[in-house]
């Protein structure tokens, strides 16, 4: 079983929509794979058709230890599904902290027997708050979905920064499996040259497949669904088979 | 002297962009404007061109006492910028909280002569941790900008129940004066369906103006400008000059 991270400091840049994607897609491989929406926004929970009721279990009863995993899983399209709920935005602005220990969500994944799953993806929020430090924390190594923006450049480098910083603090040795272009248009110019700049400093990680822009991702989301369930021959649904099929092979070997 | 905070709970939905680009045509109207770049990731900063180097103030310093209005303020395009720094991120890491307390902005700003500027704008982070808590306790209104996707419908809609709880807390009345469409394609049926969820609940704050997608936003950035400076004669020039009209018309009066 490995846990993989989806992780950029900068917001917008695709993590939730890559995290849903790729998982559908390794699901339809027959693997077993499990994400856990980590965004108190739980934008991979609705964006798989799951909204949780205000008395439904979501993820922070898993980190509480107030629910088991079995209470909480959902499941969809063959990917198993640790919810988010937008009521734990109400609750973050009630008591501030839901819990202040970067950790919590490593402990919670030791109870995971390691078969149960082949893979296991964290959503993450953007900036360096406490739901990003528990992915930083609980993951074996992270995908970093990159826009074609200026600033997500930033986010990039800052995580870069960030992961030695808590390497040394954590005895660990969390490093980045993958860089993925999400909405890479290659025919703009200043686009391009962020590729480019990733590639220099990152082109042993940079995935070669890259996903264009396409408003048919927008719509599944919208529609609870992955792009394999909402629009299976589409170029971005084979975008993203072959990003899935390009980590299968750093994962698990050629 | 109104000031107003550009906040949207969902990452990426372009507050950073419509800060930096409306000030910026504000101030080519001759009103007085500054900005405080409230994002430890400091986008707006890198917007303007302005990089703090370690040893320079910038806008925590404002916060904790350390440094002055004036020694910390840059000046471009006519706009006065308290910047942010990349530095903060680490810091941010290495100690758990730079404050805790939501109210530091608000204090910080009641130094300021209330003559010294007409609109004191302020770039909030994404999610709803300590930088945006600080942002809705400082400012008078909120601009919401919002891209044409799925997830920036929750921002808003969790801004908006955050909003009623916050201002029963703070024994405040903070209410939403506009919400910017800052990416928006009609043509594109999910993003009109967007648009019009927005403006079946919100209408009557929905900018008329709105931005479409255009690289020069992109490309600007990226060199340390406004659209305005980058690009004068180009349709996003002229998008964020309407929109900088409609916003003198609420907050000034016909
Ligand atoms: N290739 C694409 N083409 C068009 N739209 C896309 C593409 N990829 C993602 N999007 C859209 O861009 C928006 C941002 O994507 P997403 O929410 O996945 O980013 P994120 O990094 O998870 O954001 P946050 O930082 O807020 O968690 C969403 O509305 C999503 O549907
Ligand atoms: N109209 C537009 N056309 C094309 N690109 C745009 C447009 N508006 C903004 N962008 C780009 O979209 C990206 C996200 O915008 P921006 O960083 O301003 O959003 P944000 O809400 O401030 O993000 P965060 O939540 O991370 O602070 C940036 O790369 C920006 O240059
Ligand atoms: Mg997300
Ligand atoms: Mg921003």
């Amino acid at each position: 079983m490995i846990t993989l991270g989806f992780c950029n400091l900068k917001g917008g840049v695709g993590k939730t929509t890559a995290c849903q994607n790729i998982a559908a897609a390794l699901a339809r491989t027959g693997r077993k794979i499990a994400v856990i929406d980590m965004d108190p926004q739980s934008n991979l929970s609705a964006g798989f058709g799951v909204i949780p009721s205000p008395t439904d279990p979501q993820v922070f009863d898993l980190l509480s230890g107030g629910a088991s995993w079995n209470d909480i899983v959902r499941h969809k399209e063959g990917v198993d599904i640790i919810p988010s709920s937008l009521n734990l935005v109400m609750a973050e602005l009630n008591e501030t902290g839901l819990f202040d220990d970067d950790t919590v969500l490593r402990d919670a994944l030791k109870s995971i027997s390691p078969d149960k799953y082949d893979y296991v993806f964290l959503d993450s929020p953007p900036q360096l708050g406490i739901f990003t430090r528990n992915v930083l924390a609980a993951c074996d190594k992270i995908i970093v979905p990159m826009d074609g923006g200026f600033y997500s450049l930033f986010g990039l480098r800052l995580l870069e920064n960030s992961l030695s910083v808590l390497n040394d603090r954590l005895d660990n040795n969390l490093e980045i499996l993958g860089i993925l272009m999400t909405n890479y248009n290659p025919r703009v110019s200043i686009t391009r040259q962020i590729f480019d700049e990733v590639k220099k400093s990152f082109g042993d990680v940079l995935f070669e497949s890259y996903i264009t822009q396409s408003v048919g991702l927008i719509e599944a989301s919208s529609m609870g669904l992955s792009i394999f369930e909402y629009s299976p021959k589409s170029k971005a649904a084979q975008c993203y088979k072959e990003v899935a099929e390009e980590l299968i092979k750093r994962v698990e070997g050629e």
